[in-house]
């Protein structure tokens, strides 16, 4: 974006490609235009500069206005429920987050309730021994909540922190998918109360639109307390997350920048919002 | 649905209204809010409607009864023109080895695609080899195995070996043992990983595959121009093959992935079972784009 510049349309079209281009979409790209164009009429910018300052604050704002405490408070175990389509980085993220809480001094268990894919459990073991957390698993083929009540049982008695429970990828489209996530949700809450339990979306970085559906399908399954973004350590912005922070009100918890146990980060607005644009 | 939004616009014609190029410049608009909300690539979109507008404004529309109804197929007709109209089929398995080589993104489903594209060749008496040539992704090759194993196609791996060596020894392996078709699994990699993508180049190098199939996410956004341009310009696809395809994504992505290569799509995976594979069909593709 050249600097110096007046808020008029040509201004305003650069500023609606870039956030298009950031898979912001086009809803909320309208709505934050508008916003724009009246905030910056309040504060009398015409200047591009200006412009962009009170750009960047907004999305700040919207990216911020959900955000919850992320680490527990005493109350033990957390279960975090790890969803999502397929192939968006679930079992790479539980590894990187088993990673994450054991660096900040927490007790880390994960269950393998993806029982399906061809070596699943094995991609997770590998992430386990990395981490050096335990991992609850079953038979091949046995029933993902059955998994998650031993892990669930095993968390309580044992006193861990965080209990991160993989799940298989599922498109949102499949009904009888959705319906063996909410029952592995259903079975945890009989070992712990709901409270306690996290729905957290992991979400592909480079994707579009559709994100939006897979949030309201997942939230109106197994709620969503909070996503993942992964894969923006390639050329995607992830901006989509601005659309639902907008229209869905859940807020960003990490971000994952790589295929290694450390490529994760806390969320940070400030730093995605300059990333949006460069 | 595209032709509601056109009938808002259009119902002040029913009667004395005339159809005026207003009309259609408002009608575009909704047609490019529906191509962005596809997750056509911006650019891609722009040219589009531009070009859409041109013919959008010609006699045959302005004289039209049902202009709403002309501009959809306008545009409709000119996704299955941009989609490349035809379905196009793989490289035929009539070498000893056929080698078809896959590659994409991280997670977009090219192991899976390797399994699907086997039991394809088997189900018509063909022998295909499986090559595991993803040394990185924890249980890649574990993954391969069983899917191998579950329909009794044989895998090939190498232990202490880089892709390019397993490839190469694999194709060796091929055509000691009469294998018809060769189906390298590659590991997801960044189009921007100067390392990964020359490892790619290298395995081209070896191997010299009938098919370079690049496999995209169908519900990849705005991103899906930046890494189709990179893996054609650095590989030279020759063909693209869409996945998850099952779900409710509008899938634009095909779009562009089209415009920026000239590649054809040639495969549409349509699930997580190793039967769940069709070929691309541009027609039914640009009817799911348009919503
Ligand atoms: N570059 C990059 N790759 C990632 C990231 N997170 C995960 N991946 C890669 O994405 C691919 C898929 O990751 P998985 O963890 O298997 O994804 P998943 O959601 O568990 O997949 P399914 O269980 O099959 O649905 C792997 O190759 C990972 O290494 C990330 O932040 N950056
Ligand atoms: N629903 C659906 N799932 C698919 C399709 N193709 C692949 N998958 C699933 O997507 C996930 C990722 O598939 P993989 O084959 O492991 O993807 P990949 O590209 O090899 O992943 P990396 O090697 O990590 O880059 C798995 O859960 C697959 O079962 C499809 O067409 N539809
Ligand atoms: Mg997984
Ligand atoms: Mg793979």
């Amino acid at each position: 974006i050249v600097t110096g510049r007046k808020l008029d349309d040509d201004l305003i079209d650069e500023i609606e490609e870039s956030l298009l281009k950031a898979d912001i979409g086009v809803a909320a790209t309208d709505r934050i235009i508008e916003r724009l164009r009246q905030l910056a009429k309040e504060a009398k910018a015409t200047d591009s500069d200006t412009v962009f300052g009170i750009l960047k604050d907004e999305i700040k704002k919207i990216l911020e206005s959900n955000r919850k405490s992320l680490m527990g408070n005493g109350i033990r175990p957390h279960i975090w429920l790890i969803t999502g389509v397929n192939g968006t980085g679930k079992t790479t993220t539980v590894g990187k987050l088993a990673h994450y809480f054991k660096n900040n001094g927490k007790s880390v268990m994960i269950a393998a309730c993806d029982t399906f894919r061809a070596a699943a459990v094995e991609q997770l073991a590998i992430w386990a021994e990395r981490s050096g957390v335990v991992l609850v698993t079953a038979q091949s083929g046995a029933d993902p909540a059955s998994v998650a009540f031993d892990a669930a049982s095993s968390a309580v008695s044992k006193g861990i922190d965080y209990l991160l429970i993989d799940t298989a990828g599922r498109l949102h489209t499949k009904a009888n998918l959705m319906e063996e996530l909410k029952k592995i949700r259903r079975v945890t809450e009989k070992v712990v109360p709901s409270n306690q339990i996290f729905s957290k979306l992991i979400i592909d970085g480079t994707t579009g639109q559709n994100a939006l559906s897979q949030v309201k399908v997942f939230t109106d399954a197994v709620g969503c307390d909070g996503l993942i973004v992964t894969k923006l350590d390639g050329t995607a912005r992830g901006g989509i997350v601005v659309a639902i922070a907008q229209e869905l009100s859940v807020p960003v918890d990490f971000i994952g920048i790589g295929e290694s146990i450390d490529d994760l980060e806390a969320f940070n607005a400030d730093s995605f919002v300059e990333a949006l644009f460069e | 649905e595209l032709i509601d939004k056109f009938d808002e616009i259009f119902k002040n014609l029913r009667g004395a209204g005339k159809l005026t190029e207003k009309n259609i410049k408002d009608a575009l608009k909704e047609v490019r809010r529906a191509l962005l909300e596809a997750d056509v690539n911006y650019k891609v979109v722009r040219d589009f409607i531009k070009h859409a507008e041109t013919e959008a404004v010609g006699e045959r529309v302005l004289k039209s009864i049902e202009p709403g109804q002309q501009i959809v197929k306008i545009v409709h007709d000119e996704l299955v023109r941009l989609l490349g109209e035809k379905m196009v089929p793989l490289a035929p398995i009539d070498k000893a080895p056929t080698v078809y080589v896959l590659c994409g993104l991280q997670g977009s489903g090219k192991t899976t695609l390797c399994g699907k594209l086997a039991l394809q060749a088997k189900r018509k008496n063909k022998k295909p080899l499986l090559v595991a040539a993803d040394i990185y992704r924890p249980a890649a090759i574990k993954q391969l195995m069983i899917l191998g194993d579950s329909i009794g196609v044989e895998v090939f791996h190498l232990d202490n070996a880089k892709p390019p060596e397993i490839c190469s020894q694999a194709k060796k392996y091929a055509e000691k043992n009469f294998i018809d078709l060769m189906i390298c699994d590659t590991a997801g990699r960044l189009h921007i990983d100067d390392e990964l993508m020359v490892e790619l180049e290298e395995i081209k190098a070896r191997v010299a595959p009938d098919e370079l199939i690049l496999v995209a996410d169908a519900m990849t956004g705005q991103d899906a121009v930046n890494l189709a341009e990179k893996f054609h310009q650095r590989l030279g696809l020759t063909g693209v093959a869409l996945s998850k395809l099952d779900g409710d994504a509008r899938g634009g992505a095909a779009i562009s992935i089209r415009a920026v290569t000239g590649c054809p799509i040639k495969l549409a995976s349509i699930g997580e079972k190793l039967s769940d594979l069709e070929p691309f069909h541009p027609d039914r593709m640009a009817s799911r784009i348009l919503g």
